[in-house]
């Protein structure tokens, strides 16, 4: 029954196991923390390698020597301008402060997505399942389409971009500088198990915009009593100040950390229960309350909380989750850190809610189907598109100036090299 | 717990089964093919489908062609499992006898009629 008890798959196993455990590439020969492997924790959740045979050459490090010779932070600018001998990196990036994204996040942050089409029988054909294996091994996350690091063009098809993509835009010389540092179930409590993975040298590295974004997981519990597991805002504010303590020792100075507080989730109930789910929608006889009571029931629920039919209970989780925010906000504006400016941004869900009944759309539409919880690709890009406004509107500095080099760069670089 | 989840998992894959020969009007087991067929053959997950096809897909077409739910169908297979004690976890409207009696009808069901040999398997 356990494939990995095979002798000739003991090591791969042990291998994946320690990957996924880690949150490090399971595929990665230099051990720097970027992989040429998309899966499996490699460049859908962090900028891809360019030379995974040397560990002094990955997505984020200050140029060496400009990059005279070599590429040395895999944004694909390299090498000397023929005309004036000036090296191309020092030409078109000098002074344009490039920063990488590094988002500290849960199964929201990394995108959980379990496609309709796989449990869908009326649509169901030989196409529906090409992106299993994938989507296996990534965790059933889809980073790659997320609204902090998201580096795919959308599949959902509305305009608004990715965090990364945005600052990528702003400033070429940041391409494929992002990390997805995210694990479905991650919360304040057990960050501390993968926060390691995160890749950034103090002395090497350009600054980060860090997004702490433990959203839900500290309210949401399996269990048939939820409130009793719920992160205390005592124990929430110890388990941040441990993660800035960490982060202020291993970021770049210069660095931003953006602490993002959690949401009011009562919204979930209220637009979702009495719809039918895709497994119910054939013979109409499964809504979204029946599945809830089914996940509860065997608690195996991703929030009880929220995802309950006791009124009491998701107003409960509400009011930990708005302490919890509280708390953040608390700690952004009575803290400082050498390395870094500390700010705190609301999870305004109702105002991308607005944003998208003004399109003529409806609110159950921002929800992934099957697990009738996560925010979707369009959800998560509304909520980047808010967060940037946000964040340009009250702290311009943090996300960087406009490079007026960048026409020159893809004129000489062109795709650089792509993601 | 993990058993939690094989649950969630079989009554979702054993709703698609039921649901598919629904839509294409076709045998369970001619449901259950099409869905292996559409599986990629990449980490094994055509020749799992086949495999666990083999294994329980007899009864399967046994409970669902007596109108069976999902949810009989996997505690059956044991699949899912009540605890004692606890809650009857179930996603589909409850049958009107006792769950009992449901379970003792799936047994004797089951134990009745001979395993089909699948055509197209070999």
């Amino acid at each position: 029954s356990d494939i990995c008890s095979l002798p000739f798959l003991a090591k791969i196993c042990q291998e994946i196991k320690s990957a996924i455990e880690h949150s490090v590439p399971f595929k990665d020969v230099d051990s720097d923390k970027h992989s040429v492997f998309p899966t499996l924790r490699g460049y859908h959740w962090r900028g891809r390698d360019c030379n995974d045979s040397d560990d002094m050459v990955y997505p984020g490090r200050r140029p060496d020597n400009w990059d005279a010779h070599q590429d040395s932070n895999c944004n694909g600018i390299w090498g000397v301008d023929p005309k004036d001998g000036i090296p191309y990196e020092k030409k078109f990036c000098e002074g344009s402060q490039p920063r990488g994204i590094i988002l500290l996040g849960d199964s929201a942050g990394a995108h959980f997505h379990f496609p309709p089409e796989w449990i869908t029988a009326s649509q169901m054909s030989l196409k529906s399942f090409f992106n299993l294996p994938t989507a296996l091994t990534n965790e059933l996350n889809w980073p790659q389409l997320s609204g902090a690091t998201g580096f795919l063009n959308s599949t959902s098809g509305i305009k608004e971009k990715s965090i990364y993509l945005r600052l990528r835009k702003r400033n070429l010389c940041n391409h494929r500088d992002y990390q997805n540092i995210s694990k479905n179930g991650a919360s304040s409590q057990n960050l501390e198990r993968f926060i390691e993975s995160l890749s950034r040298n103090a002395l090497l590295d350009q600054p980060a915009i860090v997004i702490y974004a433990m959203i839900g997981n500290d309210v949401c519990g399996r269990k048939t009593d939820p409130v009793p597991e719920m992160t205390t805002p005592e124990k929430f504010y110890s388990k941040v100040m441990e993660t800035l303590e960490f982060l202020n020792s291993h970021l770049p100075d210069g660095s931003h950390v953006i602490l993002y507080g959690l949401p009011n989730g009562t919204f979930l109930w209220d637009y979702l229960h009495d719809k039918y789910h895709p497994l119910g929608q054939l013979n109409k006889d499964v809504t979204y309350d029946q599945f809830y009571s089914f996940l509860s029931c065997l608690q195996v629920t991703p929030c009880h909380g929220w995802m309950s039919s006791n009124q009491t209970l998701r107003a409960l989780t509400s009011e930990r989750a708005k302490q919890l925010s509280d708390t953040l906000k608390k700690i952004a504006t009575s803290k400082k850190f050498k390395n870094f400016n500390l700010f705190y941004v609301d999870f305004d869900f109702q105002e991308i809610v607005k944003e998208w009944q003004k399109r003529g759309r409806q609110p159950w539409e921002l929800f992934e189907p099957v697990d009738g919880f996560h925010p979707n690709e369009v959800a998560l890009l509304l909520l980047a598109d808010v967060f940037w406004n946000k964040v340009q509107r009250q702290w311009p500095d943090v996300l960087g100036k406009e490079n007026p080099f960048n026409p020159q760069i893809e004129q000489v670089f062109g795709d650089q090299g792509g993601h | 717990n993990s058993n939690d989840h094989i649950c969630v998992g079989c009554v979702v894959v054993v709703s698609v089964i039921e649901q598919l020969a629904q839509v294409h009007n076709s045998t369970t087991q001619a449901a259950m093919e099409t869905l292996c067929s559409y599986l990629p053959e990449k980490l094994f997950l055509k020749s799992a489908c086949h495999l666990v096809v083999r294994i329980v897909g007899p009864d399967i077409i046994k409970l669902l062609s007596a109108d069976m739910t999902a949810d009989v169908v996997c505690h059956h297979l044991k699949f899912c499992e009540q605890v004692p004690g606890q809650p009857l976890c179930h996603l589909y409207p409850l049958p009107k006898e006792a769950w009992k009696l449901t379970l003792e009808n799936a047994r004797q069901i089951v134990k009745g009629s001979p395993t089909l040999k699948y055509s197209r398997m070999s």
